[in-house]
């Protein structure tokens, strides 16, 4: 067996169904076929699972086709038939069947059993990788088993007490109850700045940074800086933004991302839903004030906002982030390409998520945005470089070490 | 690689490899997989047939392809650097 990157470190976990096949019409046997399969994991460790009708749930079941919201889209009937997320926060345990399987729930029916498919899943929610022991249930093929006689291989009873523990067979671990978590006192914020006055230029995060016409734009809010190789301009002030772009339509107060396109260089810039393409400071001719919406990329209805756009400078190939997620663009038909994207980011090691900004910098190196920190990226070992996250306000900003706090106090 | 000599087959055999994790999932986007050399291959190849319990030929053989193709978890079988650290203990 092999044990996966993270265990749960509480015993008491909630489940819950997002969504339930569409091709089974009986929810009342898919719901029976995936609560079974959890009990067999409570059998062989100290967890214990509790259904959430509402509100958040550590295991989140979801049935799903293609794309369905994470970085692993589904490939239609046969191939993959369901994946899970190993123990964590966010998608943490989460737990995805592809509802263009022909699910079954009845041994004489004809199709893909879902309790064999959910026993495995959960070992990977609660910390399993796969086992190469042919006969354990983290074998990765598929192989139908028999409900009423299921019983774990002693590969995976080994694996998860290596995770959770031993549990004798005869004694039924009983697990207090989940707790409201402890009352605790609020932490104290520091008094919110005017949303009207500008970003402090050495303490502050980044929405968005771009290499325009060679020079570097950092946007925060409707504000924006400028810089050169010099440093920056405009007096180290941030600008407005619709003074520095001012054919940027008046309802548009911030950017998410942007970038240039190196093939005509308009200016891409993303906010919310929707883009607008510039050319120079203006919106290009005839494109409407509105924007358009970035469904026009070929990106799915339910995305929200692109965290980042990029150039990658080992393809020189352009790349849009959302959360865990990321798409490569086709230049040429403007769209982003449609197969086997959305990949997840956990293929650019060390890149934080959801990112704030990503850009390629005159030397030609990918760098990364998060919080007040950044992060370079080596091509070569396909991972962040070592010594990094440090502060993005002393090289992108050329502020002094530790100018931070004075700024802030000074304000 | 391929006892038939189809190039297809070997795309989607290497993107099978890079799926699951026996090749570095930045093959994927940096499109080095297919810059491997025949040997470093061939050692991949023996290392996923030794996890799905097949003969270990080296090759995209008959066996191996369908193995490929069968229904399956979609979780990668070998974690990001694993394979790497379970040598070095053994050397």
């Amino acid at each position: 067996y092999i044990l996966g990157p993270s265990k749960w470190k509480k015993r008491h976990l909630t489940y819950r169904f997002e969504t339930y096949s569409n091709v089974m019409s009986d929810y009342l046997r898919t719901r029976d076929a995936i609560t079974q399969a959890l009990k067999h994991w409570e059998k062989v460790t100290t967890l214990r699972f509790t259904e959430q009708l509402s509100g958040e749930a550590d295991i989140k079941i979801k049935f799903g086709k293609n794309y369905h919201g994470d970085g692993y889209p589904f490939d239609g009937r046969g191939g993959i038939l369901a994946h899970a997320f190993f123990p964590g926060d966010d998608n943490g345990g989460d737990t995805h069947f592809d509802d263009d399987e022909r699910w079954v729930t009845e041994e004489h029916q004809s199709g893909t059993d879902l309790f064999s498919v959910a026993v495995h899943e959960f070992g990977h929610a609660l910390g399993l990788a796969h086992s190469d022991v042919r006969n354990a249930i983290m074998f990765p093929w598929y192989k139908k088993y028999n409900r009423p006689n299921f019983g774990f291989h002693s590969d995976d009873i080994e694996a998860i007490s290596k995770l959770y523990g031993k549990v004798h067979p005869d004694v039924i671990p009983t697990v207090a109850p989940p707790t409201s978590p402890p009352v605790t006192q609020a932490p104290t914020t520091p008094k919110p700045r005017d949303k009207n006055s500008p970003p402090l230029t050495c303490d502050t995060t980044y929405d968005a940074i771009a290499l325009i016409r060679g020079e570097i734009f950092i946007f925060k809010g409707k504000w924006n800086w400028r810089r050169d190789q010099k440093g920056l301009l405009d007096g180290n002030t941030p600008l407005s933004l619709h003074r520095l772009w001012y054919g940027m339509p008046d309802h548009v107060e911030y950017i998410d991302a942007v970038y240039e396109r190196k093939s005509d260089h308009r200016i891409i810039f993303f906010s919310g839903n929707r883009y607008y393409v510039f050319n120079a400071n203006q919106l290009v001719h005839g494109f409407p004030e509105e924007g358009r919406p970035i469904t026009d990329y070929g990106l799915p209805n339910d995305i929200e906002k692109i965290d980042a756009v990029f150039t990658w400078s080992y393809n020189s190939r352009t790349y849009l982030i959302t959360g865990n997620m990321y798409w490569k663009l086709d230049e040429k038909e403007q769209r982003v390409v449609p197969f086997d994207y959305p990949r997840d980011m956990g293929i650019w090691q060390g890149v934080p998520t959801p990112v704030d900004a990503a850009f390629q910098f005159w030397d030609g190196v990918t760098y990364f945005f998060k919080g007040d920190q950044y992060w370079q990226f080596n091509d070569e070992l396909m991972k962040v470089e070592d010594q990094f996250p440090q502060p993005s306000a002393e090289k992108w900003m050329g502020c002094p070490l530790n100018s931070t706090r004075s700024e802030t106090e000074s304000n | 690689i391929i006892s038939n000599g189809n190039a297809s087959v070997f795309h989607e055999g290497l993107q099978f490899l890079i799926r699951y994790g026996y090749l570095p999932s930045s093959d994927m986007e940096s499109g080095r997989a297919e810059l491997r050399t025949a040997e470093e291959l061939g050692t991949i190849i023996r290392d996923f047939q030794q996890f799905a319990g097949l003969n270990k030929t080296g090759y995209l053989d008959e066996a191996t392809i369908a193995q490929m193709k069968a229904p399956r978890c979609g979780v990668q079988d070998i974690r990001p650097g694993y394979r790497y650290s379970r040598r070095r203990r053994r050397r």
